[in-house]
Order: C-alpha cells, then structure tokens, then sequence
C-alpha cells in the first residue's frame, strides 16, 4: 500500500483546510527553515496515532494552529513590534481556545482499495477516530494500520529531525526492545 | 516468543551486510564496508541485548561511539532498511536524515531510495539538499505564505523520473 | 557573586536582540527577529533559572521547543555570539553548526562571520556546505590517506578574500 | 590572541608526527565524512584540557592513534576480508598499547608573543602537561589559558558536532550555570 494525500485543518502551522499531495513512490518534501515541513512529519505521525509529546508538544491543544496574537503581557514590548512591521491581531485568546482540528490520511492498499484514517482533536481537547468516515475505538483504528503492516509501537519507518545518529548508537536493550516489537 | 524473535533477528542479520555494502561501496571500494549483529547473551536473546557493528571500507574493527558523524549515519539507515525488510511498513517518513552527510554519500543514499522505492515501499524525504530532492519523483514544496501567517504547499511532479 | 552575575546577565540581555536582529534580518524583513532573557525569580537570580526567547521575524511568541531545527540552531548562535560579547574568548571552534540550516540562513552565518572575524575573534568553522566554506579565509582540507591508514591536512589560502 | 597552528603526534586519526594550520581569522575545515574532522576539534579540545568522555572516548589510551589490527576473533571473518582488500597488518595489540601521543596548540597573545601549549598521553596512560616547553601542574596550565579569557570550564566557544540545538532550548537551571561560569 502507500500514503496517497493528507487532508489537514487547523494543524500547527497548517490554518485552515489544506489538502498536501499526492505522494508518489519517491516524494521529497522541501522549503526554508520554518515553513513546516517538520510540521507535516508530525501530521502524518499524529494520524497514525503517534503521541503529541513526541510531536514537539506538550498536551494535544499545542497540535492545533495558532494565530498571531500575543499572549502574555510580558509580549507587550513584542506586541508593539507586531503592530509596526504591520502585522494585524489576528487571534484572539477565545477564537484560540475554541478551535479544533484534524487530519486525515488517504491511504490506498495493495489491492488499489482507498482508505481513510482520520484522526480529530475536538475544541475541548478530546481525541476521535474514524475510519473511511466512521468513527471507531483506538483499537479497531490501529488494527486496521497493523494490517497494512504500519506498526505504530515500533515506529522504525518513521525518523524524526535529528534522530537518525542515536539509531546507529542506541543501546543493545534498546535494539532487542525494537526487535522485539516488530517480531 | 523465543522463536519470534529469533527469526526477526536472524533474518536481520543475514540481510544487514548486504544492505550496509549497498550504501557503503564506491569506486574506491567496490566492496564496500562491513556490518553485523550480535547477541550479547545467546542463552536467552530477548532477555538481553543485540549489539550492532559497522566498519566503512578499508577501517578497522571499532565501537560504533567512535564512528564520525556521517559514518554513523550511513550505519543507522542500513538497519532501519534491514528492519525494514523482515517487517515492510508500506512507506517511511525520514526528516533531514542527510544533515550529516557528504556529497558522496547523500548521493548514495539518493541512489538507494530510487532503486528501492515501488509501489509497496514508498519514502517521503524532507530535505534541503538539492543533491538529494533533485532524484526524487515530485516535490511537495512548503512555504510560509505571510499574509495568512499559514504554511502552504504545492506539489511539482518531476518529468525526468523516468529516466 | 551576585553583583558578578547579575553584570553578566545584564550584559548578555542588553546584547541578545541586536545580535539576533543581526543573522535573522533579510530583505523581506529587515527588522529582524526578536530575542531577550527573562529571570524566573529576580529576587536571587544565581538560584534560579534564566529563560531565553526568540521570536523569528514576523512569528509569534512561542516555547523554544516549537521552533524548527534551523529557527533553533540561528537563535543558539546569537546566544553563544552575546555570550562573548561579555567574556571573549580568542577563538570559536564550531563542528558543522549550518546542518540544519537552509541556504538562506548559511549565507547570513556566513556573513556574519565574515564580519566579525577579526585578530581578536578566530573563527575555525568545520563544514560540509560550500557556500559557508568558500567565505572563509582560508581552508584546513582533511583527507584519509589510506596507504598509511591515517588522517592527513593541507592548508589553502583563498585569495579573494581581501573582497 | 589566536591559535596559529596545531602539531599532534598520534592523537585519534592522526598518525605520527603531523603539523596543522596555519589558521587565520577564519579558517574553514572540510573533508569528507570519516576523513577526522571532529578528531581536530577533539585535539584543540584536549589540548585545552576538556575530558576525554567529551570526546567521544571512554578513556584516555583511545585518544592514541590505532592502526589497522584487527583485535578480538569476533573480527576473525573480518581480518579475512580486511587481508583481501590488501590492508597490510600493521598494528599488533603490543606496538598500540605502547604509543604515546600529544598535541601542542601554538598560540600568539594580543602582543604578538607566542605561547605553547601542549598536553601529552605517555605510554601508561598518564598525562603531562608542558608549557612552553617546561612541565608545569594542570592548575597553572589553566590558570595560563584563563589570563587569556579561554575558560575550558564554561567551554562555550567550543561547539561540538550535534550540539548546537540544544544550546538554544537547554534547561533555565544550565543558562544560569553558564552564565555562573563565565561571570
Ligand atoms: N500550533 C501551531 N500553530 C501555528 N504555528 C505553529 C504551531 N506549532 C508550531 N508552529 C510553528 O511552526 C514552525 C516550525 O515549523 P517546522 O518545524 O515544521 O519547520 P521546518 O520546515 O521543519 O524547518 P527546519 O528546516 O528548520 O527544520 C515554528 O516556527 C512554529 O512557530
Ligand atoms: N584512536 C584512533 N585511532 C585511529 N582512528 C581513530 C581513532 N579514534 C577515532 N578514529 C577514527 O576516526 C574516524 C572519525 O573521524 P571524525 O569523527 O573526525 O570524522 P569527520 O571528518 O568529523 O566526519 P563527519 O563529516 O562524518 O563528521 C572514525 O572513522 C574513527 O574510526
Ligand atoms: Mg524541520
Ligand atoms: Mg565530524
């Protein structure tokens, strides 16, 4: 099988509704420090169910964008820059607080059959599942990603910025545990 | 669960040096490097640990601490790819793994991806190497447009994939 | 001790902006970033924590840990840059700090370096990217050489640095 | 001041006598992976007095240069491999445990004077440190080095490979400890 297109809406640095595809059997993904390429991993992680600690963040509702205003008044020196370079307030703490968000993999397996995974973060912060639109349990949503052999726990298919070093030097525990996870 | 492990490792095995020699070789050293795993405590394998060795061509024996930054780099992929072969994952997600790596290596690895990417094993590469992104079969091009303060993308299909 | 410090601090907090201001402004943002310290407790500030912030040009304020790897590895080098600004030391040694940037950000650390150096502050900068390497003064070239097994040097002046 | 040049004898990659340098205001290092580029920085580093668990070695002996010699039967498969590549024997385990090994910065203050300093690794394992040529204790060789505003304890002009990230999102308890050191 392979990762056809993501569909996001309101994720990190992604506002809105976005659709990001498609892929193809070799896609490489590029632009500037800061655009949000990193912020596509962690889409693509989050939609298999991978937890936000390891996205960068420290509870779900960081996963979810976030305008320009200012938060604290300690931005009030830096509220003043925004404001010169011209930059409007966008983002109110409510507007903020009351936003949801998701993402949706469209995923096509060997046999050519589309499927949807879709995994949403509703505005009180809780977690939904759904697949090809219907929404399930966890386990039923990560068995149907086992049975395309997408093994979330041991996750060796995905590389994260900067980690690729400490796989060659991991701890031999750690090894057996990845071994482990996959057999 | 013994023997679960044991086959996931002694498949592992036989494929890590082939794959490591794949990424390794060059015209200097057609016979690329060396690779291998071994168990610290064969009695009861998943009770303990699997200790992994690489040497580039033409170097000496040495614990992996030693290896330079891109050496240890090369090593990593090729476990990560010898994994992936006993339990294939239908695509993988790899950030800025070329960050340590020379032109001759990227380049390697570029090569690598393109043979091995079908169908059944797809790759997805943030990259900003030109050396790397320039080989693969469409870009996806993320930008942050200012206006809305959102990052936007686009896709760009490369022609010459054909090649 | 405390006098000592809170010179220190005070110091570093004064310079932190410009600096930041200097390797993040571009033509599409000439004003730069913005950067400061914050003490989490001002009553004893050697006991507690100092927090640093950095806010590329036209972003948010937001936690460290959400900038990316480059917005990361630019606001470290204007810490590391303000840092010396109280306590210089004669010389930085940096080991492939551009790895994670873009070529944008390559060519501002680059110039930034470039007019910075001086018989006071010795820049060795080790790099894979020629266009950080090709801006500097002169190259140390590390090759193996492999008859004798062992790293060999040679150095080469760029003549067109007197630009 | 600034460092002028560098001569190493045996220290990590570097076989026998070599001299390096000359560096000037900005002198750039480059070489392909492997080729010993951090092993530089770990001799400027040394020779200042960092720990040799800073630089990637359990102890001081693996800073010595090794040949080629294959060392436990586990490489046994590996020597015959090595031997086909044509790779002479040239270390046996006796002529590496005896090596000794040094590096000398050469360095020339703000007045033009030129200082030396150098750290050296005898035979068993002990380290001498030479100023000038003279043998001098650790402390007086540092307290050399801090007339010169190099203060190997804060060490943050040097910037090892892997490192930089973590300096911008390093915990407030370490700033302020940096900040101590430098005061
Ligand atoms: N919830 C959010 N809402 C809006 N923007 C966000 C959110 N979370 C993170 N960001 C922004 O996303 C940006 C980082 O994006 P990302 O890490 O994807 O960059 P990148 O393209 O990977 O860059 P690099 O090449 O430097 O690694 C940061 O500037 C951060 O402020
Ligand atoms: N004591 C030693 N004797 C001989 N060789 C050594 C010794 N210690 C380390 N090495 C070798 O030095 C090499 C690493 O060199 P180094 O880390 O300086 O490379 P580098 O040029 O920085 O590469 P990269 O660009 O990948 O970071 C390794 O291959 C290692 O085997
Ligand atoms: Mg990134
Ligand atoms: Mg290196």
């Amino acid at each position: 099988g392979r990762l056809v297109r993501l569909e996001v809406e309101n994720f990190k640095s992604y506002k809105g509704h976005q659709v990001i595809g498609p892929f193809h059997n070799f896609s490489s993904v590029i632009g500037p420090n800061g655009a949000g390429k990193s912020n596509l991993m962690d889409a693509i992680s989050f939609v298999l169910g991978v937890k936000s600690n390891k996205l960068r963040s420290s509870n779900v509702k960081d996963l979810i964008y976030r305008g320009r205003a200012m938060e604290t008044n300690q931005d009030s020196v830096v509220e003043g820059l925004a404001v010169n370079q011209g930059i409007d307030e966008e983002d109110d703490e409510e507007t903020a607080r009351n936003r949801s968000g998701y993402v949706m993999a469209v995923y096509e397996d060997d046999n050519g059959k589309e499927m949807r995974f879709m995994r949403s973060i509703t505005s009180n912060g809780d977690i939904e599942y759904r697949l090809n639109g219907r929404k399930v349990a966890y386990t039923r949503y990560n068995d149907a990603l086992e049975e395309q052999n997408i093994l979330v726990k041991a996750r060796n298919f995905l590389v994260f910025q900067g980690d690729i070093e400490h796989i060659a030097s991991q701890s031999p525990k750690d090894l057996t545990k990845l071994i482990e996870q996959i057999s | 669960r013994y023997k679960l492990f044991y086959d996931a490792f002694s498949h592992i095995q036989g494929k890590i040096d082939q794959i490591y020699k794949d990424l390794t070789k060059s015209q200097a050293f057609p016979l690329g490097g060396t690779a291998y795993l071994s168990l610290e405590d064969s009695e009861e394998p998943y009770l303990d640990g699997i200790k992994y060795h690489a040497m580039p061509p033409m170097k000496r024996f040495r614990d992996m601490e030693q290896l330079s930054g891109g050496e240890k780099t090369m090593a990593a992929l090729a476990l990560l790819f010898a994994i992936h072969s006993y339990q294939p994952s239908p695509f993988f997600v790899l950030d800025e793994v070329d960050a340590a790596l020379d032109n001759a290596n990227v380049a390697k690895i570029a090569n690598y991806i393109r043979d091995h990417a079908n169908e059944k094993f797809q790759f997805i590469v943030i990259s900003l190497k030109s050396s790397l992104y320039e080989k693969a079969e469409s870009l996806v091009g993320i930008y942050r447009d200012q206006q809305v303060n959102s990052s936007r993308t686009l896709t760009l299909k490369l022609n010459d994939y054909e090649e």
